[in-house]
């Protein structure tokens, strides 16, 4: 596939010890991240026909499903997930064996219930307010101001869990007179 | 309840200096998680007692690190899944510390920069875990999450060794993981990282991790540069997660197993991908 190209070139070239121990001067540095930005960028439609066809939802949703990667999670930042009042998590395990994880989405509200495609089950959800400091750091565009967190359990190895995730609607309460 | 966190296991409170105290419930071992800085060492660098510190090389210029004067605050939220401790040390250095329901280990998530340069100080952050474990000068660090190698303080074991720089010549690389253990009480305490770090343990019972830096004069040994990353105009903002583990090492098999597990878990933690639904009610989900 023509999109793993960039990953194979990408590969080759932070393959120098000056990548790999962060030893590169600024510009080389910043060079560094265009190539792995660029590359994450063309495998998005690669990892969408991917889970699409081992979950199964790329035939039910017909051309409409869509993968869209959150490269900012580190500082709590994804614009998929903050804009977004329902929306899907996957979740998807790179290793050997089953892992059971905690699971990190900021969001905008500060309601949420999750609920599991697999099983239908849902998890016990936590609402944490994203810290000061991490809002505050310089470029990062988001206004997420909490996180969901639930647990993701018993991810198969290589494979995929998804659930998904919707503002709770407060509903309004109208007082009867006495 | 709103000044500490914990669990069957830990108790983590903030002490009077803004440190971190993590008491373990039924081991007799305790943790003070702090804050520190080394200044770089600046030199001309016409020969090599005068390099400064630099990419290639960690110099620091006095023989102990900096306390941070302690200006912060710290927040608690507790709730079904996490609890977690907000501590905030001053306007560029805070942290998250947090403790899941199911889970064994203390998650501190740092957050270090921009450090500021305007007094024209070049500045390396450690943060440092000091316990009450006898480790007699003993510590251990992994080789590119191959196995651990012993590492003693001031000690190489081929030559006998005279170190002109204590603080640097005691630091190693630590890929995956930095171990303390206590070989009478049977104790061990870990800490496994997110990413490369260099590390050390500069005093018996405790060990410390380097963070960030953020230096102004070149090293010389090539990068021809300093050490002074920038993104939008500012010094650069680093976060990452350490884990800390520890306890009694009785059984030995299943405690590695279970070290084991969570570093893997750390170095390939699960990707979260996003992906749109068109939904009107989640109940209708199948």
């Amino acid at each position: 596939d023509e999109s793993l190209e960039y990953f194979r070139e990408a590969m080759g070239v932070m393959q120098h010890h000056d990548a790999v121990s962060g030893t590169e001067k600024q510009f080389v540095a910043n060079d560094y991240s265009r190539i792995l930005y660029e590359s994450m960028d063309h495998a998005g439609e690669i990892i969408s026909k991917a889970i699409g066809k081992w979950s199964g939802m790329e035939s039910s949703t017909a051309a409409s499903f869509k993968i869209f990667t959150c490269l900012q999670l580190n500082i709590s930042s994804c614009a998929f997930s903050e804009k977004s009042d329902t929306f899907m998590a996957v979740v998807y395990n790179p290793l050997s064996r089953p892992v059971s994880t905690y699971i990190r989405v900021p969001v905008q509200g500060n309601s949420y219930v999750v609920r599991s495609l697999i099983d239908g089950v849902y998890p016990t959800v936590q609402i944490v307010p994203i810290p000061e400091g991490v809002q505050k750091i310089p470029g990062r565009k988001s206004n997420a101001t909490n996180e969901v967190v639930f647990r993701a359990l018993d991810i198969p190895p290589f494979g995929i869990l998804a659930y998904a995730i919707a503002k709770k609607i407060q509903e309004n309460v109208v007082e009867q007179p006495q | 309840s709103a000044s500490f966190i914990s669990n069957q296991l830990y108790n983590i409170s903030v002490n009077t200096d803004g440190d971190l105290t993590v008491h373990w419930n039924k081991q007799n071992m305790n943790v003070v998680q702090s804050f520190h800085y080394y200044i770089g060492a600046e030199g001309n660098n016409k020969n090599f007692i005068n390099r400064s510190s630099g990419a290639y090389i960690f110099r620091p210029k006095e023989l102990s690190a900096r306390n941070f004067a302690y200006s912060g605050s710290y927040k608690i939220y507790k709730g079904p899944v996490v609890q977690e401790l907000h501590h905030t040390i001053n306007d560029w250095v805070s942290q998250v510390v947090r403790i899941y329901s199911e889970e064994q280990h203390i998650e501190f998530d740092w957050l270090v920069g921009p450090i500021p340069i305007k007094d024209k100080i070049g500045k390396e952050i450690v943060t440092r875990y000091s316990s009450n474990l006898q480790t007699d000068k003993t510590f251990y660090t992994d080789s590119n999450g191959r196995e651990m190698l012993k590492r003693v303080r001031n000690y190489r074991p081929t030559w006998n060794l005279e170190l002109m720089e204590p603080i640097s010549g005691n630091y190693y690389p630590v890929t995956s993981k930095i171990t303390l253990k206590d070989e009478k009480k049977q104790l061990k305490l870990n800490v496994l990282v997110d990413r490369a770090q260099g590390g050390s343990s500069l005093e018996d019972g405790d060990f410390e991790l380097m963070l960030h830096r953020r230096l102004l004069k070149d090293d010389a040994f090539g990068v021809n540069e300093a050490l002074n990353e920038t993104a939008f105009g500012e010094g650069l903002v680093v976060r990452g997660t350490h884990y800390l583990f520890g306890g009694k090492v009785k059984n030995m098999d299943t405690f590695v197993l279970k070290e084991k597990e969570l570093a893997l878990k750390l170095a390939l933690h699960p990707w979260i991908l996003g992906a749109s639904v068109n939904l009107t009610n989640i109940e209708n989900i199948s």
